[in-house]
């Protein structure tokens, strides 16, 4: 059975994408086929593993304008085992364009209930609680919840579990908190020990044990067009990489 | 006669709201009465200067509902001629509040425009380019774009001017750019050189002089209820955010 995972959070440039990226490169590697879904319009998750829409190419676009399948939008990237829907910027206008439409909200659910094949799937989301956020939650088992060690990324999460509480309430669909990643961890200062203890204290045994430190490999292998793990293996960046996958895979290991 | 500022940029965590409070507090600080307008359902501007909204206070979400002017909403901060018009975390769902209304995208500008005794006006923008940005930019007469010293942070410049670009020609309103500021800036890592190269290459003499440098004062600064500038006076950080003023100040003086 396919897990499928949203990573969200509307506060903006919080690890949302890295960690689609790197944990995606890290599930493959463990031998895991993973499939990453970038429902962001930016389409940097795209650019991050050096895969770029040519003309009449397919995207997410496509799909969820009925206009293709998940299967024939998907594509391989340089990692063994590890695919991606690409992203297209003219989602922007998505709310726009479904307008009226009563399923809008379950276009992506629709789209990936059908495709077999992939162990894990993750859903890079926009920094945004809007449509395409809603679809991705409402197409996930869980939500991954990257919280940058910063004062400002405390605040959002309140908006964030509310918008949790409405999927599973007021649309019945028994979505999960897959995890809290802290990311960008900077142990040089005292912001991070005091947003670490505050996260554990709310979050409890729902934070990821592994901390995602700051390490400038992370952010000089997306203009490689590579995942960490082929960038610097040996970095902390892609070593903790490898730990939150781990923990993913013991935590859904039957 | 006021000057009137969008600081936006759809792509996440670039210090949108970090220049918004300490380019605010820097342009007080030189005798020039301004006003921050919290336009991000997120809020951080806010809570990033000590102010909170209580039950029954009036917020930017009153104003653009019609339901109060701005001289209602704003509030004075800690900070000697800043005020501050806080958001509210429900305006994520001002496109479904104001759906149908022909003057949507005009609400923020009505509201401003009769609103006198400031110098500067400096509009947070949140991390998309929906109906509230498209409020900041009709209501600005230019718009300061920060760039984090990221790779990714080049990709969605080519969206945020065309959406630029839309404000000017279909919707015929004389939007400039007022400048593009570096942030960020981490001088040990080869990746902030080449970012600042291309966007200079690219920008040219739209480019703040002054480049912001990565700095924990300016993230440690907000969880005290502060800008840097109080908080922190001789760090790198507020000296930056100084100069910026100080740039600022040159190019608008007649
Ligand atoms: N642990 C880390 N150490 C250093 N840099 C990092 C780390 N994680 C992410 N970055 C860098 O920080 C920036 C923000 O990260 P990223 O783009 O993944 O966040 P995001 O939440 O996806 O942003 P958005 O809200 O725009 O979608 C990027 O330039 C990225 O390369
Ligand atoms: N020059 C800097 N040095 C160090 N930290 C910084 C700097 N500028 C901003 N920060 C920190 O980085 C994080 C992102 O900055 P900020 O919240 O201002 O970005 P933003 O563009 O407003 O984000 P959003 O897209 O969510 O609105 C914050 O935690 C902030 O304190
Ligand atoms: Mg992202
Ligand atoms: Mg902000």
């Amino acid at each position: 059975k396919t897990r499928r995972i949203a990573i969200a959070n509307q506060k903006g440039g919080v690890g949302k994408t890295t960690t689609a990226i790197n944990l995606g490169a890290s599930l493959a590697a463990a031998g895991r086929p993973t499939l990453i879904v970038d429902v962001d319009p930016q389409g940097n998750a795209g650019s991050g593993l050096g895969v770029y829409s040519g003309e009449g190419e397919k995207t997410l676009k496509d799909v969820l304008n009925g206009l293709c399948s998940m299967t024939e939008a998907l594509r391989p990237t340089a990692v063994e085992g590890l695919y991606l829907v690409p992203s297209s910027p003219e989602m922007v206008s998505l709310e726009r364009d479904l307008l009226g439409a009563q399923d809008a909200p379950l276009r992506l659910r629709r789209a990936v209930e059908s495709l077999e094949g992939f162990a894990y799937m993750l859903f890079d989301c926009p920094p945004s609680l809007g449509l395409l956020t809603l679809n991705a939650m409402l197409a996930a088992d869980g939500v991954l919840i990257p919280v940058q060690a910063e004062y400002y990324a405390l605040e959002g999460l309140t908006q964030l579990l509310r918008a949790v509480e409405y999927v599973r309430g007021r649309l019945g669909h028994p979505l999960e908190i897959d995890g809290v990643l802290l990311t960008m961890y900077d142990s040089r200062t005292r912001l991070a020990e005091d947003v670490e203890k505050q996260v554990r204290k709310h979050f409890g045994r729902r934070v990821y044990q592994t901390v995602i430190p700051r390490n400038v490999r992370l952010s000089e292998a997306p203009s490689h067009g590579m995942p960490v793990l082929e960038y610097a293996l040996t970095s902390r960046g892609a070593q903790s990489y490898l730990a939150v996958a781990r923990e993913m895979l013991a935590a859904t290991a039957v």
